[in-house]
């Protein structure tokens, strides 16, 4: 049977191989490892001493942790088939305007829904944990969507696919070669079509991550005015954050 | 370029941080 988009089950195949395995390669962490570590919380003193830190200093590690995690994300970009058959202008494009989608997705297999920690330098820490960085509607933001995409319990290979198919978002503005990335995007999306009807998964799972987009997109523009506004008030410090972090959330 | 040197960079290199 043909499949929509007229590609053939070898490409969904191949596609769906390089795309897991690139995710696999670039997590920080394992899921083994994530498992080891899900109950290892900052004590109320770590907290406290966290909670007292300057903006400045709490922004400073925060985006060095960021740009660490974008890193990762390159790579993932790198390793999909395709990915680098792109010019680098809509490389560099798909990239600065998508990395921060794909922390999101990938950060909810840090979050533990049990007691609403993420993993954050090598502990779980709560929403008030992140209070020095004075953005608490930003941070609660964050973890409302950790909260709200884990409830959708994605697979390893449903998490890959789904951040693949977001970096390759055609529709992200001053593009190249829109009709090259929206066939790889339309490819991504029937293997993880395919990956959810091997699974037993319901016909709503997609949609239902696919209706996460707008709140990832919100949480993206929360982010960058929450960096204009720092950047107004501290640009001594903004100055010093990693520079492809300042590459990549500059305008 | 000037302007995404590092991402430049890092989609050239073939040794990437995650090899290290």
């Amino acid at each position: 049977n043909p499949l929509p988009g007229g590609c053939s089950l070898l490409e969904i195949e191949r596609i769906t191989q390089s795309v897991v395995k690139s995710h696999i390669e670039t997590s920080q962490y394992s899921t083994e490892e994530l498992k080891r570590m899900a109950w290892t919380l900052y004590n109320p003193e770590e907290t406290r001493s966290y909670q007292t830190k300057s903006a400045e200093v709490m922004w400073q590690q925060c985006a060095i942790h960021i740009t660490n995690a974008i890193q990762y994300v390159v790579e993932f970009a790198k390793r999909i088939s395709g990915f680098m058959d792109l010019c680098q202008n809509d490389q560099i494009i798909l990239l600065k305007a998508g990395c921060m989608d794909v922390l999101l997705i990938r950060m909810c297999r840090a979050y533990n829904p049990i007691n609403n920690t993420l993993l954050f330098d090598g502990k779980f820490a709560t929403p008030q944990f992140f209070k020095a960085l004075g953005c608490d509607d930003l941070v609660n933001a964050v973890f409302d969507f950790a909260k709200s995409l884990s409830r959708i319990q994605m697979s390893e290979e449903d998490m890959a696919l789904f951040s693949a198919a977001v970096l390759l978002s055609p529709d992200r503005p001053w593009l190249t070669d829109v009709l090259k990335i929206q066939k790889l995007q339309d490819k991504v999306y029937v293997a993880l079509q395919r990956c959810l009807q091997k699974q037993g998964a319901s016909e709503e799972k997609l949609a239902k991550m696919v209706s996460k987009l707008p709140i990832m997109k919100s949480i993206c523009n929360l982010h960058i005015d929450k960096l204009q506004f720092f950047r107004l008030v501290h640009p001594e410090t903004a100055y010093t954050f990693p520079p492809l972090y300042r590459e990549v959330f500059g305008s | 370029k000037e302007k995404h040197k590092i991402l430049h960079q890092l989609l050239q290199n073939s040794t990437s941080p995650v090899d290290l």
